[in-house]
């Protein structure tokens, strides 16, 4: 299923 | 990691150690709002829930570390801190700055990516974000004559957002379905609410003059 894309940014 | 988020995030982290050399050194925040640095530790708090759960990189979780800390530490030194706390101005920094919070919440309630927690959280802290300028930017105008260090952090904190909206331009053509509207409106009006210190920072520069915006 589509991950919860990791917050990447600051 | 691109060149445009690294000059984001390194221009906000000179805007924070900017105004703790000024607080720390000078043992001085006047014409700096507690109000909005109040709404940077929520910000922060916010948006960092989930620093323990999630692993980005050492340069992620140490950045969210510094912000966190200096927040807090600033905050701390404009209440607590018996020489600084005299040099800062009650009377002026007067914005409500907790009704800032309450639409800031209702709307991340209201327009989200995820309905959970962590993402409502999150979304929270980049409304608040947008505006936690406000209370600085209305102290700016009351008090006249602000000093370079006040000046130069706040041109430092409107131009981080600045770099990052460079940085989403950047993603959204060399990343496929990179797409997150909620943070780049908020962080285009949090850029465009600098507008006009831009405006009379730069005036100020050029006719090399102490920085003063209209009352």
């Amino acid at each position: 299923e589509e991950h919860a894309e990791t917050k990447d940014e600051l | 990691m691109n060149i445009f988020r690294l000059a984001g995030d390194m221009t906000h982290l000179a805007s924070v150690l900017v105004l703790l050399l000024k607080i720390h050194t000078i043992k001085s925040c006047a014409g700096v709002s507690l109000k909005t640095q109040e709404l940077y530790v929520i910000v922060f708090a916010t948006r960092y829930l989930d620093i323990f759960t999630s692993f980005v990189s050492i340069y992620n979780s140490l950045m969210k570390l510094i912000f966190l800390g200096s927040s807090f530490s600033i905050v701390w030194y404009m209440r607590y801190h018996k020489a600084v706390h005299r040099t800062y101005d009650r009377e002026q920094d007067t914005f409500r700055h907790w009704f800032l919070m309450l639409p800031c919440i209702l709307l991340a309630l209201l327009i989200h990516e995820k309905f959970t927690f962590f993402e409502v959280m999150w979304t929270f802290s980049l409304y608040l974000e947008a505006v936690a300028i406000l209370p600085q930017l209305v102290l700016l105008q009351r008090t006249r004559n602000i000093d370079n260090l006040t000046g130069q952090y706040i041109f430092l904190l409107g131009g981080y957002r600045g770099f990052y909206i460079l940085n989403w331009i950047y993603r959204y053509f060399t990343e496929p379905h990179y797409v997150h509207w909620i943070t780049w409106i908020s962080g285009l009006v949090q850029t465009l609410l600098y507008a006009d210190f831009f405006y009379y920072y730069f005036l100020s520069w050029k006719n090399n003059k102490k920085l003063q915006l209209p009352a």
